[in-house]
């Protein structure tokens, strides 16, 4: 509900006459974007708060970082991830409050091992070791 | 992620669309089509699930031993739990293997056998759940055993475990010797079989998967029932049912496209 409270002062904002004496300050400066910048959250994730404790034994949950906004980088036919990335760069060089860092490179991730129980009550214990993500995206 | 809650994560109750990603992402990375549906008597963990989780719990404190130094702790608080542990030789497997699974003896009840073998005892299990490509790098058949009544208590048993080769509807079963050993009648505690190369094949050739017998004949060759000599079977305490685990390594690493 907050965002949509944002979102209608931001309509408000838009109709209300610019100020042309004061420049784009930080804050302004995506003010368009502000309801949809690129945010990274971390978030527990817990198995028994999922209702799963029942088939997944352990862990009990994990540490998760998810992103929201526009991180999902529009790649389009002449824009790839590599100089994506680069554009993000500067952007990020000349703003660094308001952009993440932008990364494409494949990030490998802590192993984990999950225990856990199949349909037929078997046990499953699996580590993951390799997990690498290749994605563009905030990180 | 990592199997701790890093301080400062926040703890809230998800949305329900976050619930709904987060359980579409979670089933993707374990590969599973839908969430699974096991039946837990009383919600109690039995032998293998107490097996299992001794054998993550392991793996954990080596990665943090790796980082805080906690294995000594960990090693003075196994001393302490009850059974199944882990011996070295299976916390070796588990250095090597990418996946464990633990099966559970399909056998209900005890068949009336011919009466040459009327107090063999069968064990089956179903491994027909191991995804492709896994090779079986060590299993293992568990067996708990108990420390016998007076009746032969000064006496030694000889236990054997067979793999059932071939059935018969009109005659005995062929049966390929695995294993015989001798025990003392008091002894107690977990005997650990291995069957490496019965579950490779098994895992290979499903046909073949027609289970395991167990026999046992005292010193004077006096052939006895596996409850006489202590065994542990589907009737005796969850905690020491008899339990089949496999050890695998695969090959292929996997790479996730990004949702």
């Amino acid at each position: 509900s907050a965002g949509g409270k944002r979102r209608q002062q931001n309509r408000n904002r838009s109709t209300q006459p610019q100020d042309g004496s004061r420049g784009p300050g930080p804050a302004d400066y995506n003010s368009s974007d502000q309801k949809t910048a690129c945010r990274r959250h971390e978030l527990y994730v817990s198995f028994r708060e999922l209702g799963w404790q029942d088939w997944i034994i352990a862990p009990e949950g994990y540490a998760a970082n998810y992103c929201d906004g526009e991180c999902s980088f529009p790649l389009n036919a002449h824009m790839n991830a590599t100089n994506h990335a680069i554009v993000q760069t500067l952007v990020h060089l000349m703003n660094p409050e308001n952009v993440p860092k932008p990364c494409c490179a494949p990030t490998k991730l802590h192993a984990i091992s999950v225990l856990y129980f199949d349909d037929n009550s078997n046990v499953i214990l699996k580590k993951y070791k390799n997990m690498v993500v290749r994605a563009c995206g905030c990180h | 992620g990592n199997n701790d809650a890093q301080p400062g994560f926040i703890h809230r109750r998800l949305r329900t669309h976050e619930k709904r990603e987060m359980q579409k992402e979670i089933l993707s990375i374990l590969g599973l089509p839908h969430r699974p549906r096991p039946h837990l008597s009383h919600g109690k963990y039995n032998s293998a699930p107490l097996f299992m989780l001794d054998l993550y719990n392991t793996i954990s404190s080596e990665e943090r031993s790796r980082v805080e130094g906690a294995l000594e702790r960990y090693q003075s608080m196994r001393t302490t739990r009850s059974p199944p542990l882990a011996t070295n030789q299976e916390t070796a497997f588990l250095n090597d293997a990418d996946m464990v699974m633990s099966f559970v003896n399909l056998v209900e009840y005890d068949r009336e056998l011919s009466p040459q073998r009327r107090h063999h005892k069968e064990f089956k299990f179903n491994l027909s759940q191991i995804p492709e490509g896994e090779a079986v790098t060590a299993a293992e058949f568990r067996l708990y055993k108990e420390c016998v009544s007076r009746a032969f208590r000064n006496d030694t048993f000889l236990l054997r475990v067979y793999q059932v080769v071939k059935e018969h509807p009109d005659r005995e079963a062929d049966l390929f010797l695995l294993e015989s050993r001798r025990l003392w009648a008091a002894e107690e505690g977990w005997l650990e079989f291995d069957i490496t190369a019965t579950s490779n094949l098994w895992v290979m050739s499903p046909a073949h998967n027609l289970g395991l017998q167990v026999s046992v004949e005292t010193s004077s060759g006096q052939s006895i029932s596996s409850k006489e000599a202590g065994l542990v079977g589907r009737d005796g305490a969850l905690e020491k049912q008899p339990f089949m685990v496999a050890f695998f390594k695969v090959s292929e690493v996997h790479i996730r496209t990004a949702r």
